[in-house]
């Protein structure tokens, strides 16, 4: 028997429309420390990793490790119909091939049920080793989006450069070139809206921008981001679930032939 | 010309 409840089931729903556009069926895993997800988009080279612990849950219940196959897009329709203040409770029974997704609202008023097929879902699992990394760059999320929005109208790749400066996010493309600097700036009266760079080595990378402006759909979810690189390896972008875990994402970089 | 290499080149699958 699997069960988790969350109050603030608006987390959920914003976790699905993180997702569901870069990874197309994926496997939830469940287990004693919480509700968990890596998948790849359908090129591999950008990947998502999820993990909502079970402390942050109101409820969790997980007699034994599950894998739960799910058509993402299909999920996100049936949370769309959850509301933004519902508490939403996920359970599965044991050797059933589908899972439940429970609304109730505030009020306990209204209570739906919806149920969904699971899928047999092989997927590669790809073990991430913790890195230290080159250079870190914390900014308010809002601002990171601007930035891959504003840049991908002018071309399709990045260059992200971390010097002692600060980031530079340039692009170029048919009509010209763009180049956007933020410096650090830690002296603001709120720190979400603070920008930290901890830079051990200055660092270039040069990255696809169609997927980080699939990554930003996880915006409302955190005000803060955080993008760590190291030369020649993937740039990881995190935004923090509230109280709850993270949601990962990883970009393999372009590399000059 | 710019190449991604798979994510599977940078981590080990498990």
């Amino acid at each position: 028997m699997f069960e988790l409840r969350l109050v603030q089931g608006s987390l959920l729903k914003k976790v699905l429309e993180s997702i569901k556009d870069l990874v197309n069926d994926a496997n939830f895993d469940c287990s004693s420390t919480g509700f968990s997800l890596q998948a790849m988009d359908s090129s591999h080279v950008a990947l998502v990793a999820l993990l909502l612990r079970s402390e942050g849950f109101e409820h969790y219940r997980c007699d034994r490790n599950l894998t739960m196959g799910m058509n993402l897009a299909n999920m996100a329709k049936m949370l769309k119909c959850a509301g933004n203040d519902d508490i939403i409770t996920i359970k599965a029974d044991d050797g059933t091939d589908t899972v439940t997704f429970m609304f109730e609202s505030p009020s306990q008023d209204k209570i739906s049920d919806f149920e969904m097929k699971l899928m047999d879902i092989d997927s590669e699992h790809l073990g991430i080793p913790e890195a230290e990394y080159e250079a870190i760059i914390r900014m308010p999320s809002a601002e990171f989006a601007r930035i891959c929005r504003d840049l991908s109208s002018i071309g399709d790749t990045v260059v992200i450069s971390v010097t002692k400066e600060g980031v530079r996010f340039s692009a170029r493309g048919d009509i010209g070139a763009a180049n956007i600097v933020c410096r650090q700036n830690a002296t603001v009266d709120k720190p979400e809206d603070a920008t930290i760079i901890e830079m051990q080595e200055p660092v270039t990378l040069t990255f696809a921008l169609r997927y980080m402006n699939s990554f930003t759909k996880a915006t409302p979810l955190a005000e803060q981001v955080t993008i760590s690189m190291s030369s020649d390896l993937p740039v990881v972008v995190e935004y923090k679930v509230a109280g709850m875990g993270y949601i990962r994402y990883y970009l393999a970089p372009k590399i000059e032939e | 010309k710019r190449t991604q290499f798979p994510l599977k080149l940078y981590f080990v699958v498990t």
